[in-house]
């Protein structure tokens, strides 16, 4: 049984990375139950992960966001810092296509403030990017401002010429 | 995806660029 559920999550991410988006979703829900089933939670998170990214690509935005929510509650449970962060940046983008600006302002702000935590100057550029973003989507042209100088700062410190 | 091809935010379409190939290995 345990094996099956292995099985079920490498299907659903071959049928991802296939394009096949539905069909990975049927398997990463059998991968998420075989999960449950042992209280393995950290292949109930991964299988929640897998499930957001999926809805993305068939435009299920409010699905993602419950399944990435699924996730970072599971990350903070497991004390795992690098996957909360990758949890808020997703929702970040998520309520974003979801024009829901306020929403992705805050998690992207999480993320921000893990990456700081962590050093990760990679994914702080990053979180000032989608800032500056979300800023410039909600009208806020000032605080856009003083993110785009923090994307340029981090991407000159880190030789990112794109 | 209609709605998909219509991302004007380029962070968003990078995060999704860089999604399409993000998987959770068992």
């Amino acid at each position: 049984r345990a094996a099956q559920g292995r099985a079920y999550g490498n299907l659903g991410n071959t049928h991802y990375l296939l394009g096949n988006f539905s069909e990975a979703i049927a398997f990463h829900k059998e991968r998420l139950a075989i999960a449950k089933e042992f209280g393995d939670k950290a292949a109930e998170r991964r299988a929640y992960s897998n499930l957001g990214n999926a809805h993305i690509f068939l435009g299920k935005f409010d699905v993602s966001a419950e399944y990435y929510k699924k996730t970072l509650q599971l990350s903070r449970q497991l004390k795992d810092q690098a996957v909360e962060a990758q949890a808020c940046y997703s929702l970040g983008n998520t309520y974003t296509l979801l024009r829901d600006y306020e929403r992705a302002i805050d998690f992207h702000l999480k993320h921000l403030c893990i990456a700081q935590e962590l050093g990760d100057r990679v994914g702080e550029g990053r979180a000032a990017w989608s800032l500056g973003n979300a800023y410039v989507s909600s009208g806020d042209h000032g605080k856009a401002l003083g993110c785009a100088r923090k994307h340029l700062e981090i991407s000159q410190e880190i030789g990112d010429k794109n | 995806f209609q709605r998909l091809r219509i991302i004007q935010v380029d962070s968003v379409r990078r995060w999704m660029d860089d999604l399409k190939l993000m998987t959770e290995c068992e």
